[in-house]
């Protein structure tokens, strides 16, 4: 479509500028090369993943690069999950207490 | 209920925190409603401490993930909570209770968990102040700014792993954002309603700190555990606060 046109996607140099500035900003260096190299695969990933989440999305919102940029999904849950109550919950009766304050 | 409502503009919304790399969501967002209910209903402003709850909580390491209602039930144990300043957060837990050491600044009469009507949610938040709710996350990572407004397939209402303070809601004026967005679409007719969330990844993140998600459509599981503390106290003359607008 025209947005895609208009926004071809970054090319590998635009990429690794945008890693790069992504580095800067939020202060990230990486150990070796090849760390380097999985990092910037993870983030070319995310922004795709962004882009595909902005042309789903039906609201105003926007995707882009965050301080999360260089994490996969499973190290974001595992960062900053709530891993002990993913998904599940103890078995509780909705009925349990009561927003008008009169009934409590 | 009002059309808009913004706790933010009371003074009773502590700045925005950063939880790190401890998932302790949960203890950050029960601290936060202890921190609005308690400005709300006395007047004063306060920060309590999130070390507290991490610390003493009945669960262990809160820093692997807890459910608001332990925090509740731990300030409920210990009286009430430290101030943030007098009982800092480290980012870890530290598995010794240090409550006993300082003095109370807030405290609780119980906690509630809310329907899951959204109208009776922004009616609450509206009349009480804010509350926790726990949502799937997954849109989070990369969200930048704007309304998010998911369907069930892009972000699971059934699957909630994060908790966050919910401090207010509005409508965006027509035909914000999405016009600027994708130039090759039309811009939206009408507005589109939101809830205002605070999140605790640190204010570089989102909004500010805060982020915004479409009201009306259980967007991301917002309905499936409203839960608060309520704080009222023997006042001979009650304090009320009215939401913003």
């Amino acid at each position: 479509d025209s947005l895609r046109v208009q926004n071809p996607g970054p090319r590998p140099l635009e990429l690794k500028e945008a890693f790069t500035l992504f580095q800067i900003q939020y202060n990230r260096s990486y150990s070796n090369p090849a760390e380097y190299a999985r990092r910037l695969d993870i983030f070319a990933q995310n922004l795709a993943r962004a882009q595909r989440l902005q042309e789903e999305d039906l609201g105003t919102a926007e995707f882009g690069v965050t301080a999360f940029s260089d994490l996969t999904e499973e190290e974001f849950d595992q960062l900053y999950g709530n891993q002990r109550a993913a998904g599940r919950a103890p078995n509780m009766d909705r009925k349990v207490g009561s927003d008008e304050r009169e009934e409590s | 209920v009002p059309a808009t409502c913004d706790w933010r503009k009371a003074n009773v919304i502590s700045p925005v925190k950063n939880q790190k790399s401890c998932s302790c969501c949960w203890a950050m967002a029960a601290a936060g409603n202890i921190e609005a209910q308690w400005g709300i209903k006395t007047g004063q402003p306060v920060e309590v401490s999130v070390q507290e709850l991490l610390d003493c909580g009945r669960c262990g390491d809160g820093c692997r993930g807890g459910f608001v209602w332990d925090a509740f039930i731990t300030v409920l144990n210990n009286s009430g909570l430290a101030s943030e300043e007098d009982y800092p957060f480290q980012g870890a837990v530290r598995h010794k209770c240090q409550a006993k050491k300082h003095q109370k600044v807030a405290w609780i009469q119980d906690f509630i968990m809310l329907s899951d009507n959204e109208q009776r949610i922004a009616r609450y938040l509206a009349t009480e102040g804010p509350i926790t709710v726990t949502i799937n996350k997954k849109l989070l990572q990369g969200y930048t700014h704007g309304v998010i407004r998911a369907t069930e397939t892009t972000c699971n209402p059934d699957y909630v792993d994060h908790v966050v303070l919910l401090v207010g809601f509005g409508k965006t004026k027509s035909p914000e954002g999405r016009q600027a967005k994708d130039a090759s679409s039309r811009p939206h007719r009408h507005s589109t309603p939101y809830w205002i969330l605070k999140n605790s990844w640190g204010p570089a993140w989102g909004e500010k700190g805060y982020f915004r998600l479409h009201r009306g459509s259980n967007a991301c599981g917002i309905t499936k555990y409203p839960i608060t503390a309520r704080v009222a106290l023997p006042a001979k003359k009650p304090h009320q606060v009215s939401c913003p607008p």
